[in-house]
């Protein structure tokens, strides 16, 4: 199983932020998959570290209904977000809670990315666990014919391009809505932010 | 909300706020 390191909660937020926000292209999230260790059979997977949303064009149109998005789909969506407010407020849905702007797909595909893990060589963060290496997907069509179910279903919420980077402690994985082609550049800026993960960090 | 990992609970807490926070900004074309 990979070294499971102490990741530093602390700045795994900032890291992501700088990430995605210091980019050139236009990234609409981030995510740190962090790997850990099933006790009871000594698996290791990836579950969820942190997540950094940024949102896109998309979100700034969210007035005017997504065409793609039933009105069924949007009232289980929303209904799923007052439910998680106040899971989280630990009170009933007040004025300020109600959920009347839409949400998005890609909004949607961050909340969904929240419920799920892998285990190490399964979904695309699990296979870049087992590989060592990182990997791009850029394109619909690639997307929509990926072997993962993972990319698969986030093009179908409109992302892109998809990069899975191995770093100290799990993966780091981000999307886009935009094409963008691969470039080493942002893998390494992955690797200088996130291979102090263990200890102190930078 | 006991059983939801933490990691996961702050993560929800930060993406709900800010969501609301963008919500109550101005559309982009409000001028």
């Amino acid at each position: 199983p990979p070294m499971a390191g102490i990741v530093n909660q602390e700045t795994l937020q900032q890291r992501l932020q700088a990430l995605i926000e210091g980019a050139r292209e236009s990234w609409t999230y981030a995510i740190f998959w962090q790997s850990s260790v099933d006790v009871s059979n000594g698996a290791s997977f990836l579950a969820w570290g942190d997540g950094y949303y940024k949102g896109c064009e998309e979100d700034k149109r969210k007035m005017l209904p997504s065409p793609a998005t039933s009105a069924a789909d949007q009232e289980h969506r929303k209904k799923v977000l007052r439910e998680l407010n106040s899971l989280i407020s630990g009170a009933a849905v007040a004025g300020e809670d109600a959920v009347d702007e839409e949400v998005t797909d890609t909004e949607w595909f961050f909340l969904v990315s929240m419920t799920q893990s892998f285990l190490n060589g399964a979904g695309f963060p699990g296979h870049v666990l087992f590989t060592a290496a990182p990997a791009w997907v850029a394109g619909t069509e690639r997307l929509a014919a990926a072997g993962c179910e993972r990319v698969r279903q986030a093009q179908t919420f409109g992302i892109q391009t998809m990069v899975c980077v191995p770093v100290g402690g799990g993966v780091v994985e981000f999307g886009s809505t935009d094409l963008i082609y691969q470039n080493i550049d942002i893998v390494d800026k992955v690797k200088v932010l996130f291979n102090f993960n263990f200890g102190g960090g930078g | 909300d006991g059983d939801l990992p933490i990691a996961r609970k702050k993560s929800l807490q930060r993406f709900l706020e800010k969501r609301k926070e963008r919500c109550r900004a101005p559309p982009p074309d409000a001028g």
